[in-house]
């Protein structure tokens, strides 16, 4: 997935690192000190309909051209995210133990159209 | 809001880069709390020492396992009443497991101070804190301690769970092995439980199945 630049007007992931000193969380979360709030923007034209991104194979190249070529197009198609890995957190909890917990899903690592 | 570029996804005006990152911030508070199933930050009152802190994940660091889908815990102990025996103690600790995890593996990390004279047997009491069981123990595990130094004794889990109490109190009953009389006159403390080198809880929690296997089948 191509990372969004400010004049990419096409599905992309634009990535934001958010430092947990900005949230004034430090004195809770222990580990990491921030991580990667990535999210999918961009247009889906129909020809990129159905691309999954960084996960496209032969089948969705042959597939996009079939789309490309129809006149009509299937309806709208969305800029998702396709590929996600989770986050492992170290943290102070209520009763001051200290918690690891891996959330899932967290980080968004390649967006593609829907 | 700037009119001059347009947002790529939904055609409206784009936000201009602080309010983008305000927003973004705000995300990311959502997003956090959302994934560590908290309603709000938690109010911290009594954080552990820094220094016990850090030597405690050192510990577990050495031993520490791939990722799991649950949660691992490090509870040190809050209050500790030595009796008058050279080290038998009460120690006190806050647990709030989530209902929807259930506790799959405990151990007790315990310091002992150099003054061991010898082997130490030590027996595990679970102490109830409901009013009808206080003042009862139940039997948890006992471990015989060779010498000084930390120490990691392995806790049944299912002695652990149960209580909806968020106390739980062990209690520690320690005598020197028989046959070594030297020890049963030392008055030294044997086990360490104040300061950083305090005792605490190891725990590992996972998804309750049952409730897991509710969230599959909606």
């Amino acid at each position: 997935t191509p990372t969004c630049e400010p004049e990419t007007p096409l599905c992309c992931r634009r990535d934001h690192y958010v430092d947990f000193q900005d949230l004034g969380w430090r004195d809770w979360i222990l580990q990491p000190e921030g991580y990667q709030l990535n999210y999918c923007s961009g247009q889906c034209p129909s020809h990129l309909a159905g691309s999954p991104g960084i996960a496209a194979s032969f089948h969705s190249a042959v597939f996009s051209l079939l789309k490309a070529n129809n006149p009509w197009p299937l309806g709208t198609s969305c800029c998702v995210p396709t590929a996600r890995r989770p986050l492992s957190l170290l943290y102070l909890n209520r009763d001051g133990n200290v918690v690891k917990a891996d959330v899932p899903d967290m980080v968004v690592e390649a967006c593609g159209c829907s | 809001q700037e009119t001059r570029s347009v947002c790529p996804s939904c055609g409206g005006p784009t936000l201009a880069p602080q309010a983008e990152r305000a927003l973004v911030l705000e995300l990311a508070k959502q997003q956090i709390l959302e994934g560590l199933h908290l309603t709000g930050r938690p109010r911290i009152t009594n954080p552990p020492p820094q220094a016990a802190l850090s030597r405690a994940l050192q510990r577990l660091q050495q031993g520490s396992v791939a990722s799991t889908k649950g949660e691992e815990v490090i509870s040190f102990a809050t209050t500790t009443d030595s009796s008058t025996s050279t080290c038998s103690s009460m120690l006190t600790f806050h647990l709030s497991t989530p209902r929807s995890h259930q506790l799959s593996h405990a151990r007790l990390w315990l310091h002992v101070l150099p003054t061991l004279p010898g082997t130490l047997h030590l027996k595990i009491f679970r102490w109830g804190t409901r009013r009808r069981h206080r003042g009862s123990g139940t039997f948890l595990a006992e471990h015989h301690i060779p010498s000084p130094g930390w120490h990691a004794l392995t806790l049944p889990s299912s002695g652990l769970r149960g209580e909806e109490s968020r106390v739980l109190r062990l209690q520690l009953d320690c005598s020197p092995l028989e046959g070594n009389s030297t020890a049963a006159g030392q008055a030294q403390r044997l086990l360490d439980t104040e300061g950083n080198q305090r005792p605490f809880l190891e725990l590992k929690t996972r998804p309750n199945e049952q409730g897991a296997g509710r969230v599959r089948r909606r």
